[in-house]
Formats: C-alpha cells, sequence, structure tokens
C-alpha cells in the first residue's frame, strides 16, 4: 500500500 | 518559482491569522475551506511519515499543517472569535460536491493504485477546489475587505507560480506529474476572476475588492 514515487514538492 | 510559491503559500496563511487576529473576528472567511485544506495537508503529506526528502520540505509541510489547524482552532473554538464566525453562510455542502467527486477521480487517475498514491492523487484534486465554499462566502458578500483580498491573491498566486515552474521543468526537459499540473491549472482558474477585479481595485486604490 505504499507508493514507490518520492515526491519533492509541497 | 518554486520557493516564491511557497514563500506566497506560507504568507497567504500568515495573512489570515493576522486578519482575524487583528480585526478580532472572522467576518467573511469560510471555516470549511480551512478544514478542506487540513484534509489536503494531511492526505498529501502522509509521506512524512515514509521518506525525507529535505528539512526543508518536512518544515514547510509541518508548518502547513500547524497554521492550519491553528486556523481552524480561532474560528471554531477560540473565544474570542468563534462568536464571529458566520456558520449559516458558510453553507457550502462539501461532502457532496467537493470530497465524493474528488475521491472518485483519484481512485481512477492515480500513478499507482496503491493507498499513498490514491490519498496523494486526492489531495491534489481537493486543493484545487477546496477554495470554493470561501468563493461562495465570498460572492454571497460582494464585497471583499482589504487584509482578506491580499490572503485570496496570495493564495491564488501560489499556485500560479507552480504552473511557471512546472513549465520551466518541461522546457528543461524534466519529468512533471500531470495530475499535478491539471489541478493546478483548475485550481488557478477557480482564482482568474478574483485577480481581475484585486488588480482593478488596487489600481483604483481602493481599500477593499467589489465582487459583481
Amino acid at each position: 500500500w505504499i507508493s514507490s514515487y518520492i515526491k519533492d514538492e509541497l | 518559482f518554486r520557493i516564491a510559491g511557497d514563500m506566497l503559500h506560507v504568507a497567504s496563511l500568515l495573512i489570515l491569522a493576522f486578519r482575524i487576529r487583528n480585526s478580532k473576528n472572522c467576518v467573511g472567511i469560510s471555516c470549511k475551506t480551512q478544514e478542506l485544506y487540513m484534509i489536503v495537508f494531511a492526505t498529501r503529506y502522509l509521506d512524512l511519515f515514509l521518506y525525507f526528502v529535505s528539512l526543508y520540505n518536512t518544515f514547510m509541510k509541518v508548518a502547513y499543517l500547524i497554521i492550519t489547524g491553528y486556523l481552524i482552532y480561532l474560528m471554531r473554538f477560540a473565544k474570542l472569535y468563534r462568536q464571529t464566525y458566520d456558520v449559516k453562510g458558510d453553507s457550502f455542502q462539501y461532502w457532496k460536491w467537493l470530497l465524493g467527486p474528488c475521491f472518485v477521480l483519484s481512485m481512477i487517475f492515480n500513478v499507482e493504485f496503491t493507498f499513498v498514491e490514491i490519498m496523494w492523487s486526492f489531495s491534489i484534486f481537493l486543493e484545487a477546489v477546496a477554495f470554493v465554499p470561501q468563493l461562495e462566502m465570498m460572492r454571497k458578500m460582494g464585497r471583499v475587505e482589504n487584509l482578506t483580498s491580499h490572503y485570496v491573491f496570495t493564495l491564488g498566486g501560489y499556485r500560479l507560480l507552480y504552473i511557471f515552474s512546472w513549465v520551466a521543468k518541461i522546457m528543461d526537459n524534466e519529468p512533471i506529474s500531470w495530475i499535478s499540473l491539471s489541478g493546478g491549472v483548475v485550481q488557478t482558474i477557480l482564482y482568474a476572476d478574483f485577480f481581475y477585479y484585486y488588480i482593478l481595485a488596487k489600481l483604483k486604490g481602493d481599500k477593499s475588492v467589489a465582487l459583481p
């Protein structure tokens, strides 16, 4: 259930 | 553009807190919009528990959550201000018109069908329309006073600067999120006519912004 994409925006 | 956008975003929240404390009332301010932002931040920043991006990101995320929580506290619970909150005027039914549709959209459009990604998409779609209860209140009042107008302007400006930052990324062939971009465009369009009347009023030197 955890995504594999890291997001760097707010 | 990113940093300038983030600074405008924080500024908008601080302006709103200042507006309430300074005038000792929250007339014309929609608490529902603030509650929607709280849901937006809570669902988007689940990643605080998953990975670390930078001290800046963590600090800003926590700041958004705390300031928005503080604004809700002022309007709903603080003795001095809660009587001035217009519960009846702030009547937009967001469960039906905003939360439901955004949830359906996020089930269809997401990067990956995982809980965290669906919540992230949901937060993007919800942020795009979270301002609707506030718009509805301003439409009813017909006039937006000075500090509130600065709040709306900076909050709208923040997403516009994010669009510039995405355009810059596209030109540099950097990947961008199409979900973010589409949400950001819808969000900015919602502010378009307010921008117009705001600039018109400020050019004339008016203290408040009249809406038709």
